[in-house]
């Protein structure tokens, strides 16, 4: 029994655990070779957000080999991400999809420091591919972590692998600016018409200067004592009118079905990997698979950590020259495109006149308009246009299509 | 409103003090009024704040691996590989 002996894609895979051994931690690990050119093509690193949610999500849902049918039986992926590259699948922070633990990891600085060594180890073990370009890419919640863990990554000038770029999709990265955008999303201003009414959109904006001033201090401050009132006020004013109406707050266009994450589609991949065959193959260790557990999700608000400013270590990775994309679904709303679009043309850089004075440009896939480009040097927002927050899952051929120019080194896309 | 949820709340902010080991007495009134304040707003999600992750059941599969890797920069940490 290999993991192979899943049908989930023909070509080789590793999977395994990360041990740290005196704090108990085991973090389960899924790797896919490239279909093209696995000797020279580039190797990711993806993870889910949430946080608290499994990259075994974003492997079956969004940009993996397969998919999980009503059957919970493998679909084949022609659009995978592994097309043009090998990917890495982690489960983390702690105690998320088959990673556990009998301590509790509650902050994105805590969750990432595991991860350097884990890509220490895997490159020593692998190290036909420690020469490879490498990137991390990750989602919504992984706006916090990916920032973080990839300066922790450039603090090690010892590194044994090539690190080349980071990828950020429709992800929470500076919740001062992000929280000004909830309002003008719902109430007409993000491309869809309004799904609030229009006293709905006035408390909304009425809630937004003390919700504003609340992150502010915990900016400021970054105390737990400021960040967690904030986190709670804000996340109450300006998404509960939204969640109120039942909307799925991953996509504007539809309401929310299949359980608490609104997709029918992830109770499959629940289903598929709480199969002992399943287990047996890939190793895995948990008694239980849940595609996200929201213990740790709470565990991280009461750490404060959701309203922490970790938008200023993009900053970092910008100044020491480490391309970083910003890509954003336009239909939505919890981590939408208005306020992404915002917060990048307010970061502080180096190139940050010149990347708010340029152009928004269509971004054309097979002579059609897909999206809009924003391009300076390095550093590239990009509005994908008919997706929500899961872009590969609604844009397949669209996002393997900016993905492929991206670690290809277009970073003009 | 709850009488329950009252009680419950009450204890919140201590309960917080003693998980991140930070004195009580230490905090500004600023602070207190604050979480009072978000306890009586949003009982709901102040009550489901969580200070740590409840242990995963699991049962450790020993002779599933191919390979061991550990490197003596990294003494404390170690890769299973299927």
């Amino acid at each position: 029994k290999t993991p192979e002996s899943l049908g989930i894609d023909t070509v080789k895979q590793y999977s395994g655990y990360l041990d740290v051994e005196d704090e108990d931690k085991h973090f389960f690990y899924w790797f896919f070779e490239s279909r093209n050119d696995p000797k020279n093509d580039p190797i990711i690193l993806w993870l889910n957000g949430g946080p608290g949610c499994s990259s075994l999500t974003g492997l079956f849902f969004e940009l993996g080999p397969s998919s999980i049918g009503e059957d919970i039986k493998p679909i084949y992926n022609k659009h995978s991400w592994n097309s043009n590259a090998s990917v890495i699948f982690l489960d983390q922070p702690i105690n998320v999809g088959y990673s556990y633990s009998s301590s509790s990891v509650t902050d994105t600085v805590a969750a990432g420091k595991d991860v350097y060594a884990f890509l220490e180890l895997f490159f020593k073990q692998f190290s036909q591919y420690k020469n490879l370009p490498f990137h991390i890419a990750g989602e919504s919640y992984a706006g916090h972590y990916i920032p973080v863990f990839a300066s922790e990554i450039l603090s090690h000038e010892e590194r044994q692998f090539n690190f080349t770029s980071v990828l950020i999709g429709n992800g929470l990265t500076d919740p001062l600016t992000q929280y000004k955008y909830y309002e003008p999303m719902a109430c007409g201003e993000g491309g869809e018409p309004s799904v609030l009414p229009e006293e709905e959109c006035e408390a909304m904006l009425s809630s937004q200067s003390r919700c504003l001033s609340l992150i502010d201090s915990c900016y400021q401050s970054q105390s737990v004592w400021s960040c967690v009132p904030a986190s709670i006020y804000c996340n109450n004013a300006q998404m509960g009118p939204y969640q109120r109406t039942g909307r799925n707050v991953y996509d504007i266009r539809e309401m929310c079905e299949g359980g608490s994450l609104c997709y029918t589609g992830l109770e499959y991949i629940d289903k598929y990997l709480n199969r002992d065959d399943v287990k047996e193959a890939l190793g895995a260790e948990t008694d239980n698979y849940e595609s996200c557990n929201f213990d740790v999700n709470r565990n991280f608000l009461f750490a404060g950590d959701w309203m922490k400013p970790y938008h200023k270590a993009v900053t970092d990775l910008l100044e020491s020259k480490l391309p970083v994309l910003i890509y954003a679904g336009d239909k939505d709303f919890i981590c939408n495109w208005l306020g992404n679009e915002a917060w990048v043309d307010v970061l502080p850089w180096s190139g940050s006149e010149k990347f708010a004075s340029s152009k928004v440009k269509p971004w054309n896939v097979a002579g059609k308009e897909a999206g809009t480009v924003k391009n300076h040097d390095i550093f590239t927002f990009l509005r994908v246009y008919g997706a929500g927050h899961m872009v590969p899952y609604d844009q397949p051929a669209n996002a393997l299509d900016f993905f492929n120019e991206w670690i290809g080194g277009n970073y003009a896309i | 409103f709850s009488v329950q949820q009252s009680l419950f709340n009450e204890n919140l902010l201590q309960k917080a003090s003693e998980a991140l080991n930070f004195p009580i007495e230490n905090l500004s009134n600023d602070v207190k009024s604050l979480w009072s304040e978000m306890t009586l707003k949003f009982p709901n999600a102040v009550s489901n704040l969580q200070f740590k992750t409840n242990p995963k059941p699991h049962t450790e599969k020993i002779n599933a691996w191919d390979f061991h890797v550990k490197d003596e920069k990294l003494p404390n940490h170690a890769l299973r590989v299927k």
